[in-house]
């Protein structure tokens, strides 16, 4: 931090100045030009995502602690190079009852969050969340500019690798002006700058898919719905659930065979 | 005793030795690294180095180094070097030659096209262990999501996010097919 940024005779609280409107939620943001944000070298942001919403996939320069205040769900964090541990098998799995079809994958590991939870995502790795619950969810992020693992500015900027988040509605708040935070949700992806040609080479795919990439028809924002759900391979949330997938199981095959 | 002071620590190692390459893929090129587990007294530093060699027609995969700035230095050849922001927007979409120098800031995505002719490079990372975060590949970020996620994501169907997900079976350094070449698309 500017030394003189800590000068601070008076204190004040602070209400977000920035709303950023998606498809499916809303991301509140408080601008960190404040002094005391400045002086305390971090920045915050508040996403409100509704039932079946999905924060689109994107990475921060600024290692981010996210705390559950309502609702719950799942995310993905991507450690390039970190083992697709979570794999469907041949046998039927949750995913594929009722859906009749057959449900293959295999992806990184799968977390889970509720109401309570603090969450640790690493600067620079790509995550995403998704609210499987009835209820808004809310996440109240702090990221920590002035870690010495952003090299990146005094700004924490967001990279987003998925979507076209400058479809996002912006609201300004009583204080005006341009301001480099707002700029991340007025942006695209990453792939948007990158050539179709040369997406298409490194992905081994046609140039309309590579074209998807780069999401510049899409219109939906940052936070994107989700309408039949998102279908993971992923443990059951709870022991209970467990206990009665299990008994599901039993009845559907008889006593487990060992 | 005076073998474990910074007076006899080993300063040195070599990267151009193929045989220490860390990724090596024989119809496209080859990445090795050196970091503060490989030559120690980087972590005093705080600073790692790697050399890349691009054969012709290959493509280094599109990724952002997630802890570091990397500075490219071109020893030999050229390649397409394309930068990306956070807005998505290109900062640098050019031919960089041999003897010029390329800052990639930390998390700004990058990708190498040696179209032409092949390109040879050092780079030089400001931390000790530099760690690369690929886009596509077999340890890519995007081979980390469900295929859900992809489909949602880039709205496209689960047949088209498996092959996003899965077409590209190495890890950093491809071989291209030559379709993508710029220099004989105008």
């Amino acid at each position: 931090q500017q030394q003189g940024e800590c000068q601070l005779n008076r204190l004040s609280p602070q209400e977000p100045t920035t709303r950023i409107q998606a498809e499916a939620g809303v991301t509140e943001l408080w601008d960190q030009n404040n002094q005391q944000f400045q002086c305390a070298g971090v920045s915050l942001i508040r996403h409100v995502i509704q039932s079946r919403g999905m924060l689109l996939p994107s990475y921060v320069n600024t290692p981010l602690l996210a705390y559950v205040e309502r609702g719950r769900g799942f995310y993905g964090i991507m450690q390039s190079g970190c083992p697709e541990t979570f794999q469907s098998s041949q046998q039927m799995q949750q995913g594929e009852r009722g859906a009749g079809s057959r449900f293959q994958d295999r992806h990184q590991r799968i977390g889970q969050f509720r109401q309570g939870d603090i969450i640790a995502f690493p600067a620079g790795a790509a995550h995403w969340a998704y609210n499987e619950g009835n209820e808004e969810l809310v996440l109240v992020c702090l990221e920590d500019s002035s870690n010495n693992a952003n090299q990146l500015g005094q700004f924490s900027r967001r990279f987003f690798i998925a979507g076209n988040p400058q479809q996002g509605q912006q609201q300004q708040g009583q204080y005006g002006g341009k301001s480099l935070r707002r700029e991340r949700f007025e942006s695209g992806n990453v792939f948007n700058g990158f050539d179709v040609e040369v997406l298409a080479e490194a992905f081994g795919v046609d140039r309309e898919i590579a074209r998807r990439l780069q999401g510049q028809d899409d219109q939906r924002g940052h936070i994107v719905n989700i309408q039949q759900g998102l279908r993971v391979v992923r443990p059951p949330f709870s022991q209970e659930q467990e206990e009665r997938e299990e008994r599901q199981e039993q009845g559907q095959y008889g006593p487990r065979m060992n | 005793g005076i073998e474990e002071t910074i007076c006899s620590a080993k300063v040195r190692q070599n990267i151009d030795n193929p045989s220490r390459a860390d990724i090596y893929n024989p119809h496209a090129g080859r990445f090795t690294t050196v970091n503060s587990l490989t030559l120690p007294i980087l972590s005093f530093l705080r600073l790692s180095a790697a050399r890349g060699v691009l054969y012709r027609d290959s493509i280094m995969a599109p990724h952002w180094v997630t802890n570091a700035h990397k500075v490219i230095y071109i020893t030999k050849g050229e390649s397409r070097i394309q930068i990306v922001d956070h807005r998505g927007q290109a900062v640098l979409d050019d031919r960089v030659r041999q003897g010029q120098v390329v800052v990639v800031p930390q998390n700004y995505a990058v990708v190498k096209h040696a179209e032409t002719e092949g390109c040879e490079w050092v780079e030089f990372n400001t931390n000790d262990n530099a760690m690369i975060n690929t886009l596509s590949g077999r340890t890519s970020a995007i081979r980390g999501l469900p295929v859900d996620v992809i489909a949602n994501s880039y709205q496209i169907s689960r047949d088209e996010a498996r092959r996003l997900k899965f077409n590209r079976e190495e890890t950093l350094i491809f071989r291209s097919s030559g379709r993508a070449r710029s220099s004989e698309r105008v």
